[in-house]
């Protein structure tokens, strides 16, 4: 089993975090001190891509996971065209897929396609930045666009809710396609209630924290204690991270790899080839 | 009484409701319908210069207060030059004050002058941005710059902490100076140890909200009510609203006006006089 993930967002979004949450692994050092060097802060900012590939394990099941990160997007003053190098990133992927098979054996073509990009929303409160807008429009037909709210533990229930409408609006209007999970005729009701109770929550207010801690009631848990509580990752009435983890390695793993390689890849190999 | 002051920051840092729960007053709606329009999201991005007036009563004392908005910062994909308009605003308050000065009868010089301006830091853990830098580089020799953690309780205490340190490093490197108040050999003791425990909190890791909720233990008090805790706005444990609002109102605000009138715009005048 192997998954490619791609992640992109703001810096300081929790992005390293969530990812060590969702494997429960420290694949990376949540730096704080790394500090990108601005020489001159108004050029436009460089965008690099980086790779950490690591195996985990999963019920038993061994994973081969990379993270796609890509850190400088969304950090300088002048963000414009922040988003090519990760479209190159993606296209570059499918070309490599493209010619592997053009070869003759193709027994050993890599899968190295961007199985899910996970973007990070700013829970700012109140709808999509442009620099959302303008991201997810470059990308959503190259690759399984999964939108999250980062460090939702910012907004309250109700802002949650509302800000949750205001990102589908502003996705439904901008003709912003996100990965769905195809529903089948024969699959079992239970499999279709689990999917639709997933894509429900979508976009997924996430927390992330590899953090234990012991409640007041005496539970130890992964979360982040405050001063007036302790939010817990894993407790579906505090976020949706169960929700996201669920998509991502329980339920919808194949369906991603499936609709990468099957529609995605297709229309970018159909596209190219007409050139 | 009167406080001219400037908020400044991206959107959705909880400007416009910290404005309201500093003076307890329902002076900025909170809206998120006023969506801003990008027709073309990768031109730089217009910051416009907004003000609101009102006339507040605190300890008995009535204050006229002015709030100066600067909605569009750091909105755009392109924020290049985006601090253009905020300096210019307030040099021509300076330049008003100027020119009201050198007519005949100078009683009627109306205070306009910029006295503090309150720069929200994005709460990302890390450490200050680009623009934040260079925006903080632009005023702090113009205003009396205060900078603040906005929405501090998406941070633990110990990141507070530790962003503060990295706050004030950055600032520090960087040679940028913020409003400190003036110490004198004849104040009182209890006025010296009052002004330093104020000045030890900062930046000011603020919470705002004008909303009244019932704690577990039946008190009412003005906060954030999440699923795993209630966040107090006047709880010093909790967030340093407290403190930033001491200092503008109870204990500083004078010396801001006298900051800003023997320093900052003497400076500025001389600097004219000399072109
Ligand atoms: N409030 C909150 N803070 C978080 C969350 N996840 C991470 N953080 C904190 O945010 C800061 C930046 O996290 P990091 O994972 O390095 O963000 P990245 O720059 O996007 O990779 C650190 O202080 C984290 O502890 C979250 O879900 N909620
Ligand atoms: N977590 C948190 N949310 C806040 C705080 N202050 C305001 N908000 C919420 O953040 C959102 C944007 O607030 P607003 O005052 O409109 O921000 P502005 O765009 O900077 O003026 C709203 O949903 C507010 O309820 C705060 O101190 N902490």
């Amino acid at each position: 089993f192997s998954l490619n993930l791609m992640v992109v967002g703001g810096r300081g979004l929790g992005k390293s975090t969530l990812i060590n949450t969702l494997f429960n692994k420290e694949l990376y050092p949540v730096e704080t001190f790394n500090k990108p060097d601005f020489p001159n802060p108004e050029d436009p900012t460089p965008v690099s891509v980086e790779t950490v590939s690591a195996d985990i394990e999963e019920n038993n099941v061994k994973l081969s996971l990379t993270v796609i990160d890509c850190p400088g997007f969304g950090e300088g003053i002048n963000n414009t065209d922040s988003w090519k190098p990760i479209v190159d990133e993606i296209n570059n992927r499918f070309d490599m897929y493209l010619e592997a098979e053009t070869k003759i054996n193709r027994a050993t073509v890599v899968e190295n396609r961007v199985h899910a990009c996970l973007y990070f929303i700013e829970p700012t409160g109140h709808s999509l930045k442009p620099l959302d807008i303008t991201f997810m429009k470059q990308v959503h037909e190259k690759v399984n666009l999964i939108p999250v709210i980062a460090k939702s533990d910012t907004l309250t229930e109700k802002e949650i809710q509302e800000f949750k409408q205001r990102i589908m609006d502003d996705i439904t209007n901008q003709g912003i396609k996100l990965f769905t999970p195809p529903e089948y005729d024969n699959d079992d009701e239970e499999t279709k209630v689990a999917s639709r109770e997933i894509m429900a929550k979508a976009p997924f207010a996430i927390v992330g924290s590899t953090n234990q801690i012991q409640t007041p009631d005496g539970r130890i848990v992964r979360g982040r204690s405050y001063p007036w509580g302790i939010i817990e990752i894993d407790n579906e009435d505090h976020c949706d991270f169960i929700k996201l983890r669920q998509l991502l390695i329980r339920n919808f793993m194949e369906e991603l790899k499936e609709t990468t390689a099957n529609v995605l890849y297709e229309n970018y190999r159909t596209s190219k080839l007409k050139k």
